[in-house]
């Protein structure tokens, strides 16, 4: 309970920390989705693509959503001209947008499909396969 | 795509926030028209051609050498690191490390099953041809390497069953008169208790194909005994299975392509 209790008090002066920083843009809440990996499988299967595509029946392709918001955070991967954007987004909201939210690193996927009857093609598609995610 | 970017930009609003948010359904049509457009940035914008009444299956030997490598030969993870050397399997087709090195360098792996296309003019004698559309080859991919890949069945009914051969393609270049032209391509030789699949290096035979597609007379395969004691004799006799054989055993041409890295979507 007591561990709680100062947990709490933490959380409730950090929270007020955010409120008094001058450069918290205003139009966004504190507790707003960060920019992060989020989970996305593509289904061949569902799409019923099996007749011609061999394999895979899909691929974990995820994707980049959430805000880049400032402070820009060291886990958001951020560049130094996404902190940059950041501060004059602060300055300028309705001239200059916040940074994006976008994958980092890619990795390729193989796919294994038919061309006709009997000839088939086992083809590398290069960057479609979100590894990390960052402000950019 | 572009043409996907606009669609999808009468579905998706941004909500001032920097936040894209749905903005409607999407109606089955235009569902369908969206899948269409992911499909030709794959490059595979319509069914295979042929297969409208009947799914091609993966039994036959093309389809079945491509998944054996998928399966066994690719990285499980996808990344650009390839798969260790002690982790990899020779699998049904005998790979090769000459074989895994191509896979790894390759962007597209093709495969091309050997067919019966009547060219007039060309008179066979023992050997038999064997001709490869090569049609479907992407513009632009740099060829790697190709090889010819051929069954030796032990289901050989008569005396030459036992004793070497020697395997010879080579490029059909002209038939004019009825008469044949023949450039050597590769070798192999063969040894009686061997069964297996035999590849010989096409790397050459392709090239001019792609380049020359009028100049595609396919490949002639000569079969010969080791010491030159009797003439030329037919495939099926040392047990070389032709494209009337068992379909998971048939010969057929793989090609290993480097991408251009030009995206081929095709204008609908």
């Amino acid at each position: 309970q007591k561990r709680d209790a100062r947990r709490k008090k933490k959380s409730e002066s950090s929270s007020l920390d955010y409120r008094n920083n001058p450069y918290t843009d205003p139009g966004v809440q504190y507790n707003s989705r960060t920019c992060k990996i989020q989970t996305l499988y593509v289904s061949f299967r569902d799409l019923k693509w099996q007749d011609w595509i061999i394999a895979p029946d899909g691929y974990d392709a995820y994707y980049c959503s959430g805000e880049c918001n400032f402070p820009l955070n060291a886990h958001m991967n951020a560049t130094n001209h996404a902190i940059v954007q950041t501060l004059v987004h602060l300055v300028s909201p309705g001239k200059v947008p916040k940074p994006c939210c976008a994958p980092t690193k890619l990795s390729p996927i193989s796919v294994l499909y038919f061309l006709d009857e009997s000839n088939v093609i086992l083809k590398k598609y290069k960057n479609m396969v979100v590894k990390s995610c960052g402000c950019h | 795509s572009t043409a996907a970017a606009e669609r999808m930009s009468g579905l998706y609003v941004d909500n001032g926030f920097d936040q894209t948010i749905v903005h409607r359904v999407i109606s089955q049509r235009e569902k369908r028209e969206v899948e269409h457009e992911i499909l030709n940035l794959l490059g595979l914008p319509d069914r295979p051609k042929n297969t409208a009444a009947r799914p091609p299956q993966v039994k036959r030997s093309a389809p079945k050498f491509l998944l054996d490598i998928y399966k066994n030969a690719l990285g499980e993870d996808e990344d650009e690191k390839p798969i260790g050397e002690q982790q990899r399997r020779a699998g049904e087709f005998d790979l090769t490390g000459q074989d895994f090195r191509a896979i790894d360098q390759s962007d597209v792996i093709m495969t091309f099953a050997a067919r019966n296309h009547h060219v007039p003019g060309v008179r066979h004698e023992r050997g038999k041809r064997l001709w490869f559309d090569v049609s479907e080859v992407p513009p632009g991919e740099h060829i790697i390497s190709a090889e010819l890949r051929l069954y030796r069945s032990m289901d050989v009914k008569n005396w030459r069953k036992n004793g070497s051969y020697m395997i010879t393609a080579y490029r059909v270049l002209k038939t004019e008169n009825g008469t044949r032209e023949l450039q050597y391509v590769d070798a192999v030789n063969t040894t009686a208790g061997k069964e297996g699949w035999l590849t010989l290096n096409v790397s050459e035979a392709l090239d001019h194909w792609v380049n020359n597609p009028d100049g595609n007379k396919g490949l002639y395969l000569s079969v010969h005994p080791a010491d030159r004691s009797v003439h030329e004799v037919r495939p099926e006799d040392v047990g070389i299975v032709g494209f009337r054989g068992n379909p998971d055993k048939q010969p057929f041409m793989v090609g290993y392509f480097k991408s251009s890295g030009i995206r081929e979507s095709k204008v609908r």
